[in-house]
């Protein structure tokens, strides 16, 4: 499975709508501290399905969404699409909406579908349910700080 | 099931142990079930003992080395299960140039078998990158982002710390 | 006593406001008191804001700009309470080099009030050293301390990030 | 209050007895990654009586005495002596002990005294007994993360 491309479109710092092609191998993502890095992580985590604020660095889910500046109105949705290709070639979208109002909805390919069809996508591809793909920013020693128990979590699904 | 479980459990503490010294040059780690006779119901925990030191806490263990440990064993679980992609948001900041440079090697060692996403203010992990993405905040508040070339990054961006 | 808290917390407050325009280069920040009726058992609550974004919860702020809006407070309480000497221990590991260079120049600012003891992997804290001291550990797990030269600990201990 | 030297004898890598002479302004302490340089900073929290052996990263206190490798023994004991030099010229050296049987003490110019005695002496000169003269590693955003009322007490302190 590749990830082809991630889309941003009022997902926190990224009012604008943006897309980001990703090569196969090794991107790296660099700029000043408060351009929008960690924000971009965020937004793979959150369209995966995420249920945590808080891991998000956020109080609720609509922290997610631009909140606007001094010369920007807030947006009313934040929005974020993620561009799969399989080994055959087959292309899936995935995607995440929220509306300042809490409506919230999952795509694939555009229509919508329920939180758990996301994460049968995910466990059909052997996306880690439990976040190993990811590691945080200052979060490195996690594995390590994590107790006993939450660690076995963590070999359960990966046998 | 509980072959399963100990067939993984197995597998991932070899490649641990593997890439352990590896990354330290020495030394040795292991992982260890608290209940052998009830895997499934018993916690993994983690010994490490940098070369030349005697086998203690994990927690005594400095803030780079901790960093690596965990890194070694992240890896570890990638070997047993592969994941399509890996997001790694600056996980060399606690780290000094030479085990900078043993991440690096992880990073080219895998970098075949995921796609990596890494986040990072290091000269040296941008040299590898095969795009590198610059991401600026303009000044109304508002992130953008755009394809740069390193020289560029140094020259622009202000960044690049090594 | 009411009086002698409060007078701390209003001069500590206008000295967190003044650090933080200084090393944002612009925003604002400001402490306030939960509830200001009791402020003996009142909490003390931190808003912030850099230049041109929107005043938000600090947990969105990113890692860089915590730490910056840290030392601006760290640095607000020493103002109107010097200590006789400063222990940091690698803060500048999630800063970007603009950031590096506005932490420096607030070591410089302050290095006349109190002793600074600053461990550090980066080159430009270093170049600031009135003395540069270099850790090393043998192959007996023993820790020993050097007295260096900013260009042997580049090339000997391999160290110096930028 | 001027902070002359530090020395460190048996307390967690510093087995062999090294005295560290401090500037007057800016030191910087580097190295490479375990060589020791937060143990220095361990060891002069550890000497002006921090009672939580967590917050020097260990399990129990007796962590702090070098443990041994494969060349070298376990230490008996841990000491570090923190040499100070008043306004007026008056040197006063603060000092403590662990020995493995857990006993401990406090000293003052080399004679034992109790850790209120210590404690005395940090008040008298100003250094903070809630620590805000040390950011430790990885905790520069301790500040933020903190409860309202624990910067409370350190606001107290201040006043
Ligand atoms: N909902 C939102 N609306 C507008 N701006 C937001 C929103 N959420 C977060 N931000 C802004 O995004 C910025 C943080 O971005 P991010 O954490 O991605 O930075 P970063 O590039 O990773 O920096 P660092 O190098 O310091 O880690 C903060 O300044 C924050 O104010
Ligand atoms: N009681 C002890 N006896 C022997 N060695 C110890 C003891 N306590 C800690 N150590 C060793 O000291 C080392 C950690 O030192 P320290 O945390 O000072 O490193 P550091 O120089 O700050 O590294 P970093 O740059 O990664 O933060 C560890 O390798 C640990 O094993
Ligand atoms: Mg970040
Ligand atoms: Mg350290």
């Amino acid at each position: 499975l590749r990830l082809r491309e991630v889309e941003l479109f009022g997902f926190k710092s990224f009012a604008d709508r943006t897309r980001i092609p990703l090569p196969d191998d090794l991107l790296v993502v660099v700029g000043p501290n408060g351009s929008g890095k960690s924000n971009v992580t965020d937004a793979v985590l959150w369209a995966l399905g995420e249920q945590s604020a808080k891991t998000l660095r956020g109080h609720k889910m609509q922290d997610v969404i631009f909140s606007g500046s001094h010369r920007r109105p807030a947006s009313g949705m934040a929005e974020v699409l993620l561009s799969f290709e399989d080994g055959e070639g087959t292309k899936v979208q995935l995607g995440r909406r929220l509306l300042r109002s809490g409506e919230s909805a999952y795509l694939m390919d555009g229509r919508g579908v329920r939180l758990k069809d996301a994460q049968e996508f995910m466990m059909r591809y052997g996306i880690s349910t439990q976040g190993t793909f990811l590691v945080e920013q200052g979060r490195v020693e996690a594995l390590l700080t994590a107790s006993a128990e939450e660690r076995r979590l963590i070999f359960e699904e990966v046998a | 099931t509980r072959d399963r479980f100990m067939e993984a459990f197995e597998a991932v503490k070899e490649h641990f142990a593997v890439l352990f010294r590896e990354v330290f040059e020495g030394g040795e780690a292991r992982l260890s079930l608290l209940d052998e006779q009830n895997p499934l119901e018993s916690g993994v925990e983690i010994f490490a003992q940098p070369p030349g030191k005697k086998l203690q806490s994990l927690q005594l263990l400095s803030g780079g080395e901790k960093a690596m440990v965990a890194l070694a064993l992240l890896f570890a679980l990638f070997r047993y299960r592969p994941q399509p992609f890996f997001i790694l948001d600056e996980v060399d900041a606690p780290l000094d140039e030479a085990n900078i440079n043993r991440f690096n090697r992880l990073l080219l060692q895998f970098r075949g078998q995921t796609q990596f996403l890494v986040v990072s203010h290091n000269k040296r992990t941008m040299e590898l990158a095969e795009v590198l993405y610059g991401v600026s905040m303009g000044e109304g508040g508002v992130s953008r982002l755009v394809s740069v070339r390193l020289a560029e990054v140094e020259a622009s961006l202000g960044i690049g710390r090594a």
